[in-house]
């Protein structure tokens, strides 16, 4: 079989000046994943590369840049599944952790389990050795402006970040 | 919201997804990005799939389920993302992406929202895009 990846960096109203960035963050992250496939790393290892990739990349809604709850909060989300036997892992509420996928990873593969939460999976990650970092280290500017704009302006402005443009409904 | 599917040397399928949800949403809303057969799903014996867009949607759908029972059913990649997505817009009036790899290498990229980034390597290129039936490529 000849390894393949794709990538997507978010669908949704993508604003014509984020653009750019994403265009660069996806090229860069499918880089990063197709290189651990040329190396004889497996499909697990290919993903979660594309996928910490994109989460230290501001342009995107993933790990750092990710859009903030009414509280002005980051609490992100994210899974990992292995089609060999279905197994998959998944962790949600993550407050202080730069790459959720790692996590997602290891409990798939170091528990019985296929989802923790919260304050679980806040244990759960610190028990494996994964660092925290201060909540703040993972709001952009970026974030903070949609989140004003959405509490100004209202519910017919929200969108994954930034204003809604015309036409898009996403 | 981000997303990767990948298949390796020795033929087998994973899917990751990753997000930060909605701008603006309720402390403790959790959307579909986390639960297997919305926002991710993979089977080495059919593909594997990643979405992205309006969360509550796509799990009441479970949009990613629905891409791989479509192939499993014998559509092929593209016209499994495009019917499923199309088929969740139509049916709950929000929109979605997904990015879809069968377990032979096929690839299958759909959206029904305005914009939604994505790129794929296949013979030494890196082919991208973000606009509708926009396709760009480059060197690897």
């Amino acid at each position: 079989m000849k390894p393949i990846i794709i990538v997507h960096g978010g669908a949704g109203d993508i604003s014509e000046s984020r653009i750019q960035g994403k265009f660069d963050g996806v090229k860069v992250a499918v880089r990063a994943g197709y290189e651990k496939l040329m190396n004889g790393g497996s499909a697990l290892d290919s993903v979660e590369a594309a996928v910490v990739s994109m989460e230290l990349d501001e342009n995107f809604n993933a790990g750092y840049g990710s859009v903030l709850n009414l509280n002005g909060e980051v609490e992100m989300e994210a899974s990992i599944m292995w089609g060999q036997d279905l197994i998959s892992g998944a962790v949600t509420l993550i407050k202080e952790f730069q790459h959720p996928i790692s996590i997602a990873r290891k409990v798939l593969t170091d528990t019985p389990h296929s989802f923790l939460g919260g304050n679980g999976a806040k244990l759960f990650a610190l028990e494996k050795g994964f660092q925290q970092v201060p909540p703040e280290s993972l709001i952009s500017e970026s974030a903070k402006e949609a989140l004003n704009d959405f509490l100004n302006k209202g519910d017919d402005q929200r969108t994954e970040i930034g204003r809604k443009d015309e036409g898009g409904v996403g | 919201t981000v997303g990767a599917v990948a298949i390796d040397a020795d033929g087998h399928i994973a899917v990751a997804t990753s997000t930060g949800g909605i701008n603006g949403k309720m402390v403790g809303r959790i959307g579909d990005t986390p639960l297997i057969g919305g926002g991710t799903y993979a089977d080495d014996n059919v593909g594997g799939i990643s979405t992205t867009g309006h969360g509550e949607s796509i799990l009441k759908y479970c949009l990613a389920h629905t891409i791989i029972k479509l192939m499993e059913g014998g559509l092929d990649a593209d016209t499994a993302t495009r019917q499923a997505v199309n088929g969740m817009t139509a049916r709950l009036n929000n929109t979605a992406g997904a990015i879809t790899l069968s377990k032979n290498g096929d690839v299958g990229i759909h959206f029904s929202s305005k914009r939604m980034a994505w790129a794929y390597v296949k013979n030494d290129k890196v082919y991208y895009g973000i606009e509708h039936d926009q396709t760009l490529e480059e060197p690897l």
